[in-house]
């Protein structure tokens, strides 16, 4: 039996239009951590990473570890069914081929069930270690959108480059070139407008800008951005959801032919 | 331009 109760229905459809382009099917797992996801795309280029923690539900019951099949796009359709302020129950009973959503309005006058049927998926589940980053820059979550969506209309790859001063991003297309530089700043009148750097040592990846385009579908969830980079890693590009968890994209870099 | 490296060299299967 597993009984999942949320508050904010809002959170659970942002967290759905965020993935839904990148990943068709996925397996949700429920465990006492929480309610997780871990899914490649079709290409295997990206994988995401979302953890909702248990502790964030205002109900959480899960019998035992539980894996259910999703569709995301199905899933994200039914949950645009829920209004933001809506409280979303998720059911499913031992054995069952279907998930139920429930959602309450606020003043609990309109209570509405989705059942959406589940589906086997053979999905591979990688181990990913915990890892000390060469760099790891936080910004403003919109202004990182900006700028991935701005380069994208330029080149199809952007070159991501961490030194102390900042971080710069460039690209390189048929119609010309640009740079985008956003230096380490504190002195903010909102604490999410701040630009962070952490280096050990500067660091410059290449990113297809596509990818790094679909990962901002999740700046909803969240006012800041971690990017964190390593020299022959995948890039990390986080999203932390106050007191619910995190959603995570990592990205495979281009190297040179 | 470069090549698009796999998210599968860098991880393994658990």
């Amino acid at each position: 039996m597993l009984e999942l109760r949320l508050t904010q229905a809002g959170l659970l459809k942002k967290v759905l239009e965020s993935i839904k382009d990148l990943v068709t099917d996925a397996n949700f797992d429920c465990s006492a951590t929480g309610f997780s996801l871990q899914a490649m795309d079709s290409s295997h280029v990206a994988l995401v990473a979302l953890l909702l923690r248990s502790d964030g539900f205002e109900h959480y019951r899960c019998d035992h570890n539980i894996s259910m099949g999703m569709n995301l796009g199905n899933m994200a359709k039914m949950l645009r069914c829920a209004s933001d302020d809506d409280t979303v129950t998720i059911k499913a009973d031992d054995g069952s081929d279907t998930v139920t959503f429930m959602f309450e309005s606020p003043s609990q006058d309109k209570i509405s069930d989705y059942e959406m049927k589940l589906m086997d998926i053979d999905s591979e589940h990688l181990g990913i270690p915990e890892a000390e980053y060469q760099a790891i820059v936080r910004m403003s979550a919109s202004e990182f959108a900006r700028i991935c969506k701005d380069l994208g209309t330029i080149g199809d790859t952007v070159i991501i480059s961490v030194t102390k001063e900042g971080v710069q991003f460039s690209t390189k297309g048929d119609i010309g070139t640009a740079n985008i530089i956003c230096r380490k700043n504190t002195a903010v009148d909102k604490k999410e407008e701040a630009t962070v750097i952490e280096m050990a040592e500067p660091v410059s990846l290449t990113f297809a800008s596509r990818y790094l385009i679909a990962f901002t579908k999740a700046t909803p969830l969240a006012g800041q951005v971690t990017i964190s980079m390593s020299y022959d890693m995948p890039i990390v590009v986080e999203y932390k959801m106050e007191t619910m968890g995190y959603m995570r994209f990592y990205l495979a870099p281009k190297i040179e032919e | 331009q470069g090549v698009q490296l796999s998210i599968t060299e860098f991880y393994c299967s658990t």
